[in-house]
């Protein structure tokens, strides 16, 4: 995409429409190309090679800023994955509990959807692909119970790692913004000392800058310790992950590259990077 | 709001004419509006090619400010690429075959479920899951299909090839007395060579009345090139915009239609199946807009 020997005009020309067709969003895109001509001025680089370069350097940088956690503590882990509905919470909950298990964690499923048709077999079907337990109750049953029953189910099996999927639900939503919230509470109040908990917004890659209204308003409402980003084997390229580091300092811990049970990735920033400019 | 920005930038022209200068600066917030709403570049720039063209040469009104006016162009003007207000999309009357294909996640089985809720009274539909990936996509269907009282195509449940599930599901309805037919498949992207493949062949397997691409309203700027490779590779007759309830602008509307040319069907607005209603192309205008 980026064509050698150019003018500064037609980099950043060509810039700006890399990032807007790579969803960073036209608002986010100009707030990074000013900082970045800010730079470039205040270090005198010149000339459309020089500034690519030293732009690729500066999103490398960019996204280096925060580290995605390590899921792990004396205690118990436990994983909640929240998001719009479709954005592959349930196939990523089966990808992670699958990678944990083969790294010789006691990982637990939790189907904490119980409201769209099919949800727990879905789930269910994961859990027998990762060679996971699963907690799961009837269709319609309060998601709070099945988070606590698993909780209560983890402990007493001596499980390190409990892995909660709830239900699809947008952000301005707000009966259901509460109902995350509820269970968010629900499993606060079943921590020890020594457990860690960490809440992960999954967005979906192709979709456009809601992606981002998504994790600002899940984060208001329940504090996110990280992203993962699936769909990233479309067309698509994510570029909601700038924001999400540069605005709201959130961690990409994972992407999604497939369907498969193995299609879970740690998520490398310089890579990434690259595969915009591809 | 772009009604604020126009009028700072337009201002009170005394002129008789919106002005190729005057034009060109409101088109440039009108362009920015676009994007934010995601609509895809290449989209907004031909719109705007096509708006600036009928903002130059509209003879300033007494009546109406010159924002209200420009505005009015632009408004008009999406309306029309919309699909133009009063176009009432319908289903072909007698027996009815339906093809629904998408990106993984964009509400196709629930969609198949809210196109039969909507229309029982005028057809006795079959639905059919070719889905033989997904876990449990053919239970969320047959779940589906019972909440919307309409019948399933309960021995697709057995089979594991979708060519196969569609060429018994077609005999089974038309031995079974059902007049409308809709096939659910899997979620597949452009990219993927085999599934694409895939759904070319089950296209040809049953005379579809209708194919509908059903999209996601918060989709980003690939969609137009996801949607692009569908059409070219099977003809689609239709588009179906899901998950309107969410706050998303749905600049991928605008991008859907302006790259096939095809109706927008239906609008999805919510996870009930009774959250499903007739497209207007005014509403979702001034949302694009903002
Ligand atoms: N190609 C691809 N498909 C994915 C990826 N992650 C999930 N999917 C697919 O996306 C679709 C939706 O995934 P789900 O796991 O059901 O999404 P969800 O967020 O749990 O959906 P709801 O519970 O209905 O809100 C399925 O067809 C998945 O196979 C990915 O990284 N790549
Ligand atoms: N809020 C909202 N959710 C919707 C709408 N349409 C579908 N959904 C939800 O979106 C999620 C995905 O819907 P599905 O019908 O499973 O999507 P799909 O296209 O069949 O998914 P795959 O088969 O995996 O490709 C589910 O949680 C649905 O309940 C809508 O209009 N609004
Ligand atoms: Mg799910
Ligand atoms: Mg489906």
């Amino acid at each position: 995409l980026f064509r050698s020997r150019k003018t500064e005009k037609e980099f950043y020309d060509e810039l700006e429409e890399i990032l807007v067709t790579s969803d960073v969003g036209v608002t986010v895109t100009r707030s990074i190309v000013d900082s970045f001509r800010e730079l470039a001025g205040r270090q005198a680089i010149t000339g459309g090679e020089a500034l690519q370069s030293a732009f690729v350097a500066f999103l490398e940088q960019l996204v280096s800023r925060v580290v995605a956690p390590e899921i792990g503590g004396p205690g118990m882990s436990v994983l909640m994955l929240l998001g719009v509905n479709g954005s592959g919470k349930t196939t990523t909950a089966g990808k992670l509990a699958r990678s944990a298990a083969e790294s010789g964690r006691s990982v637990l499923l939790a189907a904490a959807d119980t409201f769209r048709a099919a949800a727990a077999d879905q789930l269910a079907e994961w859990s027998t692909r990762a060679g996971v337990p699963l907690v799961r109750q009837q269709a319609g049953a309060d998601p709070g119970a099945v988070v606590y029953d698993a909780l209560d189910a983890a402990r007493a099996r001596k499980h390190d790692l409990v892995i909660v999927d709830t239900a699809g639900r947008f952000h301005n939503r707000e009966n259901l913004v509460r109902e995350l919230q509820k269970i968010d509470k629900i499993v606060r109040s079943k921590l020890a000392e020594g457990d860690r908990y960490y809440r992960m917004i999954v967005l979906d890659a192709t979709a456009g800058t809601n992606a981002f209204t998504q994790a600002r308003s899940f984060h208001e409402a329940v504090p996110l310790d990280a992203a993962i980003v699936t769909k990233l084997d479309s067309s698509a390229r994510g570029g909601v992950i700038l924001p999400l580091i540069a605005d709201l300092g959130l961690p990409v811990f994972r992407i999604g590259v497939g369907e498969g049970v193995d299609d879970l990735v740690p998520f490398e920033g310089t890579a990434w990077v690259h595969s915009l400019f591809e | 709001q772009l009604t604020a920005r126009i009028s700072g930038i337009l201002g009170s022209f005394g002129n008789k004419k919106l002005t190729e200068s005057n034009v060109r600066d409101g088109m440039r917030e009108v362009r920015l509006a676009l994007l934010e709403a995601d609509v895809a570049v290449k989209v907004v720039d031909d719109f705007i090619e096509n708006a600036t063209a009928k903002a130059l040469g509209e003879e300033i009104l007494r009546s109406v400010s010159p924002t209200q006016q420009f505005i009015k162009v632009i408004y008009d003007e999406l309306v029309r690429v919309m699909g133009g207000a009063g176009q009432q999309f319908s289903l072909r009357k007698g027996k009815l075959n339906i093809l629904l294909c998408g990106l993984q996640g964009s509400g196709k089985t629930t969609t198949a479920a809210k196109i039969a809720l909507m229309h029982k009274k005028q057809y006795r539909f079959l639905l059919v899951s070719a889905d033989t990936y997904r876990p449990a996509a053919m239970e969320q269907l047959r779940i589906l299909a019972g909440q919307a009282g309409v019948g399933f195509f309960e021995q697709g449940m057995k089979l594991n090839n979708p060519i196969e599930i569609v060429r018994k599901a077609r005999s089974f309805a038309d031995e079974n007395g059902y007049n409308g037919l809709i096939i659910d498949t899997a979620g597949r992207m452009e990219v993927d060579d085999a599934m694409m493949k895939e759904i070319q062949q089950i296209s040809k397997l049953v005379k579809f009345d209708e194919t509908f691409f059903v999209a996601d309203a918060t989709a980003g700027q690939s969609i137009v090139q996801t949607v692009s490779a569908f059409h070219a590779q099977f003809n689609l007759t239709g588009l179906v915009l899901t998950k309107f309830d969410s706050d998303t602008r749905g600049g991928a509307a605008l991008s859907v239609k302006a790259v096939t040319g095809k109706p927008i069907a239906w609008v999805g607005t919510g996870e009930k199946l009774e959250d499903f209603e007739i497209f207007y192309p005014e509403r979702i205008a001034s949302r694009i807009l903002g």
